[in-house]
């Protein structure tokens, strides 16, 4: 359907953005390192399933995608564009994020098994990896433009999915609790964002945080 | 195994 269509697009777009920003500024500055740690993590324990699990060629190919360029991003803030001042910036305990999410995928799963347990790790890991990155907003006060743009994209995949499982809820029935609600807790995580990128970003105005 | 929920999406 046009809504789980247009969630992906804009996944997708959201990575290229990112790695076009990267390798044309040859700079990391203002990208929160944790947070793209945190979206491998998210990656590889929901995508895995690829390698026992086939759903479509679409559905392999993203998950590929996903993958591999979510670890190249980290290899190029890490090794190729290493930036210490945004590091000392980059300050978000992450072990609370990964250590909450392990404790409510143990609590809420669709059964108690190991496949199922990743799954839904990463469905609570992914509805918080962005906080790293918007608290490192929050601390510099702007962003650059393009940064933003890649935050939202990010934002608006979530956010496109839920009126995609609205969709899937009325014309196949089919309910995943789980990614409704975390998806949900993702797109409230990013409504404050949406609010400032809607009245700057997109009037003309630097991203700044009143 | 199947799983409860088919996890097709992304």
């Amino acid at each position: 359907n046009i809504f789980r269509a247009a969630g992906d697009l804009s996944h997708l777009i959201s990575i290229l953005i990112l790695l076009n920003t990267i390798q044309k500024s040859r700079s990391i500055a203002g990208i929160s390192l944790k947070t793209q740690i945190l979206y491998v993590l998210v990656f590889l324990t929901r995508y895995l399933d690829l390698t026992y699990r086939y759903v479509s060629i679409y559905n392999t190919l993203m998950k590929l995608f996903f993958i591999s360029s979510s670890i190249y991003i980290v290899y190029l803030m890490i090794y190729k564009f290493k930036n210490t001042e945004t590091e000392q910036i980059d300050t978000f305990p992450i072990e609370y994020l990964i250590g909450g999410s392990f404790i409510l995928s143990l609590i809420f799963n669709y059964k108690f098994q190991f496949g199922e347990i990743l799954w839904s790790f990463s469905l609570w890991l992914e509805s918080v990896a962005i906080l790293p990155q918007l608290f490192m907003l929050q601390r510099t006060g702007e962003a650059r433009t393009l940064t933003t743009h890649y935050i939202f994209a990010l934002g608006a995949y979530r956010t496109l999915y839920i009126p995609n499982w609205i969709f899937r809820w009325i014309s196949e029935g089919r309910v995943d609790y789980l990614a409704i609600f975390t998806g949900i807790v993702q797109t409230i995580i990013y409504s404050d964002f949406f609010y400032i990128y809607y009245h700057r970003v997109l009037k003309g105005f630097k991203f700044e945080l009143p | 195994t199947e799983s409860i929920i088919n996890h097709d999406e992304l």
